[in-house]
């Protein structure tokens, strides 16, 4: 069960990363 | 009503689902994400973003789709865009949530005077982050009316959106999402934005197919 907020959280991390980028080179 | 319902995002992600029981899984974390990479890069669309909604079976024998994997990818050119900027109310509360997840994600405080969160947060990325706190029972919603009927979605359009009379189809709509496509899957369902008009391909479905074809 603890796979799925786990899931979320990786997803999250890997968005506000390339968010992150993109505001970076924009 | 997004502002209400979104006021506590970053307790939903930590909290939401607990009880949920997962499927035996053929794939892990990262080739989904690979997989979702490469149908929007590798598309001949321009697709906004794209989501693996996952099935599971809780422990009242309900089925949920509940999220999986998403990818975003971003406009082409939010100069083409023809919806209403947010408010500045809406902006403010948008910062505030996406400083909480980047301070969950990161560990670090919250800091007012974060650069990434200075950017505006737009429409269809505001989107697809409520999009991880959803999930559908019992073929609710978009994709679980996809996965339920067994029959792809396909909706180019804001007239097909619109006609939809699923809330999220409502919601992609009012966040200027112009197309929406959910293609079920034998253990979830693919789904597809665009805030660009796009009629349907068959080479897009073969693709997903293909891609998400997790016993090979």
């Amino acid at each position: 069960p603890a796979a799925v907020p786990q899931a979320r959280k990786a997803s999250l991390a890997r968005f506000l990363e390339k968010r992150k980028e993109r505001v970076m080179h924009a | 009503s997004t502002t209400t319902h979104n006021n506590d995002l970053t307790k939903t992600l930590n909290n939401q689902q607990q009880q949920q029981h997962q499927p035996s899984m053929f794939f892990n974390q990262e080739t989904l994400q690979q997989r979702l990479q490469t149908l929007i890069e590798g598309a001949r669309e321009s697709w906004t973003y794209a989501i693996f909604w996952q099935s599971s079976v809780d422990m009242s024998g309900v089925t949920i789709l509940g999220w999986g994997d998403g990818y975003y990818k971003g406009e082409e050119d939010k100069l083409k865009r023809k919806t209403t900027p947010s408010s500045a109310i809406e902006q403010e509360h948008r910062k505030k949530v996406l400083r909480e997840l980047n301070s969950l994600i990161s560990g670090v405080p919250a800091s007012s005077s974060d650069d990434q969160v200075d950017e505006e947060v737009t429409d269809t990325e505001w989107f697809f982050l409520v999009s991880m706190t959803q999930s559908f029972v019992n073929g609710g919603g978009l994709p679980g009316h996809a996965f339920y009927s067994s029959v792809p979605i396909w909706l180019p359009g804001n007239d097909r959106i619109l006609s939809s009379p699923c809330d999220r189809a409502k919601q992609a709509q009012l966040f200027g999402l112009q197309t929406m496509v959910c293609i079920p899957l034998a253990n979830g369902v693919v789904e597809l934005g665009s805030t660009e008009v796009i009629f349907h391909s068959l080479d897009l479905m073969n693709k997903v197919r293909v891609l998400f074809n997790f016993s090979s």
